[in-house]
């Protein structure tokens, strides 16, 4: 529902004022999504594991993670996906720790570290804030989540 | 300098006390038609200086990055129930690093273009150039982020947004005398490639009991998971599938009670 506090709160002149935005007059409300937008999206990649496989080359860091409770982009859908870059495991599926619990199951590939989180919707830092929080500060250090 | 200092936030209504800066305003990527996206930079409660740029995409295609990143996930403040006042987020991602919430492309959240057009031909491959675009002319702006540790991050859509980005950052490093120092992406609940993701998504449905055994074979006996738009009969098991199975739920958080 938060959503709903944010189509007002950006509405508002003064915020917008504060913020330097809609500075020209946009000439239609601020949303947090634009239908227009969405209806109209033009060009899409069928896959971006062509992507990933040029950047894993390139050696960038890549973390993939996953809320495990959401059904629109859910898990086995990434899992699936990321399957076919057919990557070598470096450190094998175990689970994660925040906070004396299991904040989900991770595996460490060649170029690439995949994480679910347990108990977590679509928007993970929303529904599981500490767990992401911990996932983001593994990610900055380039290390490992914790085994326990 | 100026630029910088006409783009700082003073404070925002209702806003709490907080020790670090925060800065949001216009980049222009396209001076010919008039195309600019915002940015909102809420910079690390502690020093700053010595902490990477994170810079969040959000999905849709087409949602603000201040509506989700900023205000629901990762950013420091919260809105209150009656869109009055801020209220701190306690795991806010700006302890580890500052954080860049940026806008793409033009029409999505406070994003705009003068050529209307714009919005109705817009795509993976403008926002990524533009998305580009913006990050070369921000850090004119923001010289001291110059040759910062950058990451980039996102969740749904920008699956896409993500990758596609850092591509074109890899692409531009390679002829350029100023490098952006990208160092890694990371992405959750990402769409990542047609057939697979559908494949399985009605699979996490039927494994998670949220559809019949007979709704799932006829879903993967039926659809075309490669095709962008799906057959009637195909489309007609999906809604089936939504409206008759799954029940009142929240698609995008299974086990919780739906947003009334």
């Amino acid at each position: 529902c938060t959503e709903k506090y944010a189509e007002i709160y950006y509405n508002r002149p003064d915020v917008q004022k504060a913020m330097h935005a809609n500075t020209t007059g946009i000439p239609y409300k601020w949303t947090a999504c634009s239908e227009t937008l969405n209806r109209n999206w033009n060009d899409t990649d069928d896959s971006i594991l062509p992507i990933y496989r040029e950047l894993i080359a390139a050696g960038l860091r890549i973390w993939v993670f996953s809320g495990d409770v959401d059904s629109v982009v859910p898990v086995t859908a990434t899992r699936y996906s990321l399957a076919q870059l057919k990557l070598s495991t470096t450190i094998p599926w175990y689970p994660w720790y925040v906070k004396k619990q299991v904040g989900g199951w991770t595996e460490v590939y060649k170029g690439l570290t995949f994480a679910t989180v347990r108990g977590a919707g679509h928007e993970v830092p929303l529904f599981k804030p500490r767990a992401a929080y911990q996932l983001f500060r593994s990610f900055l250090r380039g290390e490992p989540l914790p085994k326990s | 300098k100026e630029e910088e200092e006409a783009d700082r936030i003073i404070s925002l209504p209702g806003q709490p006390k907080v020790s670090f800066q925060q800065y949001s305003g216009y980049v222009t990527v396209n001076q010919i038609v008039g195309r600019a996206l915002f940015y909102w930079l809420t910079e690390a409660d502690n020093e700053p200086l010595s902490k990477p740029l994170v810079v969040w995409l959000n999905g849709g295609p087409g949602c603000s990055s201040v509506a989700y990143g900023a205000s629901e996930e990762i950013g420091p403040f919260r809105i209150n129930k009656t869109s009055s006042g801020l209220y701190l987020n306690k795991f806010s991602w700006n302890k580890l690093a500052n954080l860049l919430f940026l806008e793409t492309p033009a029409g999505v959240g406070f994003s705009y273009s003068n050529r209307s057009s714009d919005l109705l031909d817009t795509g993976d491959y403008r926002t990524a150039k533009d998305s580009l675009q913006f990050l070369i002319h921000w850090m004119n702006r923001f010289p001291r982020y110059r040759h910062r540790e950058v990451y980039i991050t996102g969740e749904s859509y920008a699956g896409h947004y993500v990758p596609q980005l850092a591509r074109e950052i890899v692409h531009y490093n390679a002829n350029s005398k100023n490098p952006i120092n990208l160092k890694g992406f990371m992405v959750g609940n990402a769409v990542t490639d047609n057939y697979y993701d559908n494949l399985g998504t009605v699979t996490y449905w039927w494994s998670h009991a949220m559809i019949s055994d007979k709704t799932y074979k006829q879903l993967v006996n039926t659809c075309d998971f490669r095709r962008h738009k799906e057959s009637n009969e195909c489309e007609s098991l999906y809604y089936y599938a939504m409206d008759q199975e799954f029940g009142n739920i929240d698609q995008y958080n299974i086990y919780a009670p739906p947003c009334n």
